[in-house]
């Protein structure tokens, strides 16, 4: 049973094996990412799938940014600026972020926020 | 995060992560859930990376993220991410890149790169430890073989620790929750306890993929922030990965 105080600690669970009851929200489906393809296409068929989630996740995280700078400067500059300013990553990754953000209809500087996000969150 | 390795008494490894995510970034107050949470799991996918038909590696990742904080390479190692939180963070890094030194690697890309390109648990440990990266990170590592588990905690320019597992002498498996090995947990986000806890309650003798679950699936280590549960079995190429729920009451991180 659940501690009913912070931090709600529990007894060691046993037999959770196979997953199901209310701490299994379900199985997470198999993409297969075709490494021959050019990067700026690996993606097309994943992301033709997820861009309406992605859309949901990424104007949440505006809402969080502008909550902070109502004026919008912040999400402004990185459509229009951050790109340019980072200049291109190295290996395949620009051009597999280009072929998202062309597939999902996301601004690219929104697409590589998302993928240097773990970068930012370490403040 | 919780990342853990474990090896049984045949000296067979297995590696087990709730992956964490979501914190301060919106709080939904009808169900008590954090919202970037919630909103990836429906982005959580798992990837099989194949060149000539033939898988490279597996990984789990959300859509629109082209690095990999979550992977194996069938019969060889096994590699996830945990956050690590410093003063000189990433931010230091971006503004290095932004200023022209473009000499450390993004930490996702890292990952993805050893993924794809390492064959071996000692080829990728040499990259994770000495490679320079643009934000702190602790990389845990396994490979497949008896001794083969690390957590390599890094920062941008060098590692500070590298704790394997040396089941000689009784350490049978390696705990990383984001925080460094030698400093106390958070009073208020201690799953580094909860965690040994329950593996010492499993044994050695009786630690499994099951059981792995069940310590992932325990309070705190199991909570509002996790998004899902990956177990990796490297030498058998199992890799199963479980979208989770935390219900009330459930702490929120």
């Amino acid at each position: 049973l659940a501690q009913h105080a912070p931090p709600w600690t529990e007894d060691c669970r046993k037999s959770t094996y196979p997953p199901s009851g209310p701490t299994y929200r379900g199985p997470v489906p198999w993409y297969t990412v075709n490494l021959d393809l050019p990067p700026y296409k690996r993606w097309q068929e994943l992301m033709t799938h997820k861009a309406p989630m992605l859309k949901i996740l990424v104007n949440s995280l505006k809402n969080v940014v502008n909550a902070f700078v109502p004026s919008g400067k912040v999400i402004e500059m990185v459509d229009q600026k951050l790109p340019e300013l980072l200049g291109n990553f190295p290996g395949p990754f620009e051009e597999e972020m280009k072929g998202i953000a062309a597939v999902t209809d996301i601004p690219l500087g929104e697409i590589i926020s998302f993928n240097i996000f773990y970068e930012f969150f370490t403040i | 995060c919780t990342s853990v390795i474990t090896e049984d008494k045949e000296g067979h490894l297995l590696h087990g992560r709730n992956m964490d995510f979501g914190v301060f970034l919106g709080w939904n107050v009808n169900n008590n859930t954090w919202v970037v949470t919630e909103e990836l799991k429906p982005l959580t996918v798992n990837l099989d990376f194949q060149r000539n038909n033939k898988t490279v590696f597996k990984a789990s990742s959300f859509a629109g993220y082209v690095g990999m904080l979550t992977g194996f390479k069938p019969g060889l190692f096994s590699l996830t991410l945990n956050e690590r939180f410093s003063i000189n963070g990433g931010y230091l890094g971006v503004l290095e890149w932004l200023l022209g030194k473009k000499d450390a690697m993004w930490i996702g890309f890292i990952t993805r790169s050893v993924l794809e390109n390492s064959t071996s648990y000692e080829e990728a440990k040499n990259i994770l430890t000495k490679t320079k990266i643009m934000a702190p990170a602790y990389f845990i590592l396994g490979g497949n073989q008896s001794g083969e588990g690390c957590v390599i905690t890094r920062n941008r320019k060098e590692s500070l620790d590298v704790y394997e597992l040396d089941p000689k002498h009784g350490r049978w498996y390696v705990v990383q929750t984001n925080y460094d090995r030698w400093k106390n947990p958070f009073f208020l986000d201690d799953r580094r306890t909860p965690a040994k806890m329950c593996l010492n309650h499993t044994t050695q003798e009786n630690v499994s993929i099951e059981t792995l679950y069940d310590v992932l699936s325990t309070k705190p280590v199991l909570n509002k922030l996790t998004v899902f549960t990956t177990l990796i079995d490297v030498t058998k190429g199992r890799y199963e990965t479980y979208l989770r729920d935390c219900p009330d009451p459930c702490i929120g991180w």
